[in-house]
């Protein structure tokens, strides 16, 4: 099983990756 | 070839510094001249998963004896802290002027220094996961450096007794790690050696059978001395090797010549 941080950091690079796409959806379009 | 020389880091960092990096290409090219829309919503969710992140790594730091992990982490949690800031200042900013240049600059250094930062926090984690492997490999080592008291068969019991577990962890451990790596020719490397080690094991009780022997008959003492130190030698270098290949995380590019 991954160690809890390994965990938390995957759900932040989610979140920022989620982040990043927004505000590339805004400037792309 | 790999950027990132785990798999696990490679899962969590690449999509991420992939939507990064396009984000400043835009920036660069000046064609996020567009308004932004509110992203209220997903900085309050970076904003909670770096709250969540800088919690358990305190967490962290706190429950391990590694100083070097206890030197480390914090910076890299502290360059996530800032970064989350900036984000939440930059949303404050957008909400005002949809606009606003000092938000979009906010933006990309925070979306960037997140990156850094949790590159760098997982880095300093999978160094200190590496030393606890390393800690094996040399218990392995401080066996082998007291083969040569083994002279009587009760002793040579005792010894492979304790040997064993400790070779079977460390086998273990090296061949998980091994399959974590990106980079093939460390792999290779590391199943190499790791094989040797395998292979030596029942030479090397055989020729401390054969030492035990020859002293107790008196006979041909010094070639079954020697034949053993031999064998202990070889797994000690291969075992070196494998302490040396878990340390690399660059690439030379020799090997990949």
């Amino acid at each position: 099983d991954a160690h809890e941080m390994v965990k938390q950091a995957r759900h932040l690079a989610q979140a920022t990756s989620q982040l990043v796409s927004a505000i590339r959806n805004q400037a792309e379009t | 070839m790999p950027v990132f020389h785990t798999k696990t880091i490679e899962s969590i960092l690449e999509p991420v510094a992939q939507q990064v990096s396009r984000l400043v290409i835009l920036h660069e090219e000046a064609e996020d001249g567009n308004a932004m829309p509110d992203l209220a919503h997903p900085v309050r969710a970076v904003k909670v998963a770096v709250d969540n992140l800088v919690r358990v790594g305190y967490d962290t730091i706190n429950s391990s004896e590694d100083q070097i992990l206890k030197q480390d982490m914090p910076p890299a949690l502290s360059r996530v802290e800032q970064s989350s800031v900036l984000l939440l200042q930059a949303s404050e900013l957008l909400r005002a002027d949809p606009y606003s240049g000092p938000a979009r600059k906010k933006l990309i250094e925070g979306s960037r220094g997140i990156l850094q930062g949790t590159s760098a926090l997982l880095l300093a984690f999978d160094e200190s996961e590496v030393r606890k492997i390393i800690r094996v490999c040399k218990n392995v080592l401080e066996y082998l450096a007291i083969t040569e008291v083994v002279d009587r068969m009760e002793d040579l019991v005792t010894y492979v007794k304790n040997l064993s577990p400790v070779l079977t962890k460390m086998t273990k451990e090296v061949d998980n790690r091994e399959k974590e790596l990106t980079h093939q020719v460390h792999r290779d490397m590391l199943v190499r050696s790791l094989e040797q080690v395998k292979n030596y094991t029942p030479v090397l009780i055989s020729g401390v059978k054969i030492f035990i022997t020859a002293k107790q008959t008196s006979q041909g003492i010094p070639d079954a001395q020697s034949g053993r130190d031999y064998i202990v030698k070889k797994m000690s270098d291969e075992i070196h090797e494998i302490i040396r290949v878990l340390q690399l995380t660059t690439y030379d590019e020799d090997e990949w010549d």
